[in-house]
């Protein structure tokens, strides 16, 4: 909130924090304030509660507009995949949406496609059991296509509606990497599968380096959308807003805890709000 | 990067000869841009760029021959002197063993990053023994008894509670004769009383002579009020960044390391359990500056 009543250079000067501090970045702060002040003059706004008014109906308008639907294709299995950085909950976000799937009344297969790290398969196992999912997993250090194109094949047989593929993580800095994740989207659609989504999944807390991360993924696997995890922190997000203004890439589902439930829709309004909070 | 930035002023003011007032405010807004865009929080930028202008107000910049890399080297200086001061000389306990502690955001490596430290104390000529004491994460101990059997390091967990594993963890480090415990912790929030709350008694539990913070080096600007609040509950001796190899600038670390005071010990920089050394502050500070 806006201590100041009428608008001075404080006024911007707390704005300007609060973004920063959000993490939206210094070039959209920049063009957000300039297109406010824009707005200041054209409008003859006075009062400081005017002002973080505007600016709210600024982002939540720029935010809004995108699909967040999670589609299903138009033959079974959809496969999604889920991919992104080291540690971002990837994982646990296989976990949640399977859930949601199977209290939709669809049937899930999980695909352990992160074949590199110490016990990644028997996490997503454990997933599985919670849930009420199958899980195709392989040997650890094999070919994660194999892995995800088995799981397709399996979903295909018992006619689940979908693969929800999990990935290593990965640094986009690690060319053949991304490579590897290249090739798995190739195979996730040599089989029976159609991939309908591949969703970058994000850190609330990652900096600006997440407009980058976006940038690579999408270059790599063509993102359908973001997954916004750990936004119960402290943490706001506030990349997302670049991620969604430059790249197009639409924030679908947001991670508010660690428990099966803990995933919600992507909601604007709710995470302007929370931003300025 | 900041370079780039600075070679634009400084071309336009070189013919007059002399640095006023307004070209040292400019100079240090593009710094204080570049240092926000690096991830530091803002307001430790605040703090810095004050100390910057007081080492530029007093250096006679209008006088120097090339007063553009009179400040890339003031401001480079300032940076090692925030992030470096003396390095964390781990000092072992006179009665071992030797207690780690290892606490931080979920997420950040610190399950992948204490077996990386018991790795690293193995080349010093120590014997650590791992605790599992994360407990919630599926798979958790899994994945830490598979880090160790990679290195030849013995894993300790029992499936009671984290508090009382560690406790356990230690006994059985003293039963076993091994000199350094590592005790691996859940990722909690830090806005979680009851997790942070956990983690204190664990800390209660053990006493440990280390006590690190994993920081994941693509933190944004939220890293100062995880560093404050677990510095606040669990009074740290260190830091540990990880995920050095990917492209993030890093400002998180300058942040954390100005509000916790204490050294930033050890770096991650990879996957692999090898890939892990000490800090060095001079890269880092090359790499914030972009
Ligand atoms: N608080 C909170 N924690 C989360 C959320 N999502 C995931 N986590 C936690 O983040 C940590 C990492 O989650 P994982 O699912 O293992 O992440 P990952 O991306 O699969 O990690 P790698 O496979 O190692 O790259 C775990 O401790 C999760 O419980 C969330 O929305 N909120
Ligand atoms: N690229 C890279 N990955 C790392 C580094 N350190 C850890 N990781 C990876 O980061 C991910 C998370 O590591 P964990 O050790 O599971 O993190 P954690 O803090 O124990 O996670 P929680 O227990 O869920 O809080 C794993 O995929 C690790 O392999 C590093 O320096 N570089
Ligand atoms: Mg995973
Ligand atoms: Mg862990």
């Amino acid at each position: 909130a806006l201590r100041r009543s009428k608008i001075d250079d404080e006024t911007w000067e707390e704005l300007e924090y609060a973004l920063i501090g959000a993490d939206v970045g210094v070039e959209a702060t920049q063009e957000l304030l300039d297109h406010l002040r824009e707005r200041v003059r054209a409008e003859g706004m006075t009062e400081g509660s005017e002002l973080l008014d505007a600016l709210k109906g600024e982002m939540k308008t720029r935010l809004s507009g995108y699909d967040r639907e999670l589609h299903h294709a138009e033959t079974s299995p959809s496969v999604w995949l889920f991919v992104g950085v080291n540690g971002v909950g990837k994982t646990t976000t296989i976990g949640k949406v399977a859930k949601r799937e199977i209290d939709a009344g669809r049937t899930v297969v999980m695909a352990a496609g992160d074949t590199f790290r110490a016990a990644a398969a028997e996490q997503l196992e454990t997933w599985a059991d919670r849930v009420g999912a199958e899980c195709v997993r392989g040997n650890e250090g094999g070919d994660p296509s194999a892995v995800i194109y088995d799981a397709v094949e399996r979903a295909a047989a018992i006619n689940a509606d979908v693969v929800l593929a999990d990935t290593a993580g990965r640094l986009h800095t690690k060319v053949n990497l991304m490579e590897e994740l290249r090739k798995v989207r190739r195979v996730a659609e040599k089989g029976a599968g159609t991939v309908s989504e591949v969703l970058l999944v994000l850190d609330a807390t990652t900096g600006q380096n997440g407009l980058v991360q976006a940038q690579q993924f999408t270059e790599a696997v063509d993102l359908t959308g973001v997954v916004l995890t750990k936004l119960d922190g402290s943490a706001k997000g506030g990349i997302i807003f670049a991620i969604q203004e430059k790249l197009g890439i639409p924030v679908k589902l947001v991670g508010l805890g660690e428990t099966v439930d803990d995933l919600v829709p992507f909601d604007p309004d709710e995470f302007v709000e929370a931003l300025f909070a | 990067a900041l370079s780039d930035r600075l070679e634009g002023i400084f071309a336009r003011i070189r013919g007059r000869g002399r640095l006023s007032e307004d070209d040292v405010d400019e100079v240090l807004r593009e710094i204080r841009l570049a240092l926000l865009e690096a991830d530091v929080n803002f307001r430790v930028v605040k703090n810095f760029i004050a100390r910057v202008r007081e080492d530029l107000v007093g250096s006679e910049l209008s006088k120097a021959l090339n007063p553009f890399q009179q400040v890339v080297q003031a401001v480079h200086r300032e940076l090692i002197n925030t992030l470096g001061g003396e390095t964390l000389r781990i000092t072992y306990a006179s009665r071992p063993p030797t207690v780690v502690l290892m606490a931080g955001l979920q997420g950040s490596g610190k399950t992948t990053n204490s077996a990386k430290l018991a790795r690293w104390f193995k080349s010093q000529g120590r014997n650590p023994l791992l605790v599992g004491a994360d407990l919630q994460r599926p798979a958790a101990v899994e994945q830490l008894r598979t880090l160790g059997n990679q290195i030849e390091v013995p894993v300790f967990s029992e499936p009671t509670d984290p508090v009382s594993v560690a406790r356990a963890g230690l006994a059985e480090a003293r039963r076993l004769g091994r000199d350094v415990v590592i005790v691996d912790t859940a990722g909690r929030l830090a806005i979680d009383q009851e997790m942070m709350e956990q983690v204190r008694q664990i800390s209660e539990a053990v006493q440990p002579h280390y006590t690190f913070l994993v920081i994941d080096a693509m933190t944004g600007q939220d890293a100062v009020n995880t560093a404050e609040a677990f510095h606040a509950t669990l009074e740290l001796d260190g830091v540990i960044l990880t995920k050095l190899d990917g492209d993030a600038r890093g400002g998180a670390a300058l942040s954390v390391k100005e509000v916790v005071g204490k050294p930033i010990a050890f770096a991650s920089t990879g996957e692999k359990l090898k890939d892990f050394d000490l800090f060095h502050p001079d890269r880092l500070a090359g790499r914030i500056l972009g």
